[in-house]
């Protein structure tokens, strides 16, 4: 393809992107460092905060006035339990919710819509944790993890202290997460690297693969020449991204074990219908 | 696999339905 014709296709998922996902990687890495004239984020680092935070989980605006209250006594354990629970529902919540705005990405790949549709939900279905995890990494550093719409800051190890298995499911993504970031890709690098991974031509149970290969072999194109012009004194950063590929197996691999023994132990568990679809049989 | 996936396959034929989430 001609170099223009790649580069206009970098152009087209680098502004679906700016649509479709409301915290980029450049809003994200200003909070963390704290370089934004926003607020702070309110950090929750214990039971305390939780419950203080809680309310909030999942706004995209916290209320001012609320940011500082203080003091609502020790939690019981019983309590506690609930309150990881309540969590644990409202990251789902969240996570269906990035689910339709990958599913609205993934539209806007050219061709994609004109796939075969039971090939559209499978590429969906495979890819989407593999997306998500790459999402979710420029809004985690090495302390800890931003959560709703950047308004949060989670430590890392108040997640590890929550119970088994909730206290698993985050660290796996927390060490690939720093490890991806030192690669310094922005927000229209991750933009193709999202729709090279959404059109992966292995994922099981494919009715035809060929053109979705050619179409991933197109954004390839485009990600390669895109990285060399945004990144010209990074050396092999194409090949070095690609081979994230293999680590985000592994990871969805881990996480689908977590879910499992979640389903098995904690009765009071009840999983998003949207999440439940994409992870039924899977692998 | 559509029959499986209904949320998903709707999501994939209209815009985003925030009664599905």
């Amino acid at each position: 393809p001609e170099a223009a014709d790649l580069r206009v296709l970098a152009k087209h998922l680098y502004e679906s992107y700016l649509k479709n996902f409301p915290l980029t990687k450049a809003k994200a890495r200003a909070i963390l460092s704290g370089k934004t004239s926003d607020n702070a984020p309110f950090v929750i680092h214990d039971m305390k905060s939780l419950a203080e935070g809680e309310q909030f989980i999942n706004c995209r605006q916290l209320p001012r006035q609320e940011q500082r209250r203080t003091s609502m006594g020790l939690i019981q354990s019983e309590l506690q339990s609930e309150l990881e629970l309540r969590f644990f529902r409202s990251c789902q919540s969240r996570s269906a919710e990035a689910v339709s705005e990958v599913t609205e990405f993934a539209k806007s790949i050219p061709g994609f819509v004109n796939l075969d549709l039971n090939d559209q939900v499978t590429l969906l279905k495979y890819g989407m944790i593999e997306v998500l995890i790459i999402m979710m990494s420029p809004l985690m550093n090495k302390d800890g993890t931003l959560i709703s719409y950047g308004q949060i800051f989670m430590t890392r190890e108040f997640i590890k202290s929550l119970r088994k298995p909730f206290g698993e499911i985050m660290e796996p993504k927390f060490e690939f997460s720093v490890k991806f970031n030192m690669l310094e890709l922005d927000d229209s690098d991750m933009a193709l690297f999202l729709a090279v991974i959404i059109l992966s031509g292995d994922r099981p149970g494919l009715l035809n693969v060929k053109p979705i290969e050619v179409l991933q072999e197109n954004v390839l194109h485009s990600m390669e020449l895109h990285l060399k012009m945004n990144h010209p004194d990074s050396l092999q950063l194409f090949a070095k991204v690609l081979q994230k590929m293999t680590d985000l197996r592994q990871l969805v691999a881990h996480h689908v074990q977590v879910m499992q023994l979640m389903k098995e132990t904690e009765i009071d568990m009840c999983l998003h219908p949207l999440l439940q679809e994409i992870m039924k049989d899977l692998y | 696999l559509k029959e499986k996936h209904k949320i998903l396959h709707r999501l994939l034929q209209n815009s985003t339905s925030p009664v599905d989430l």
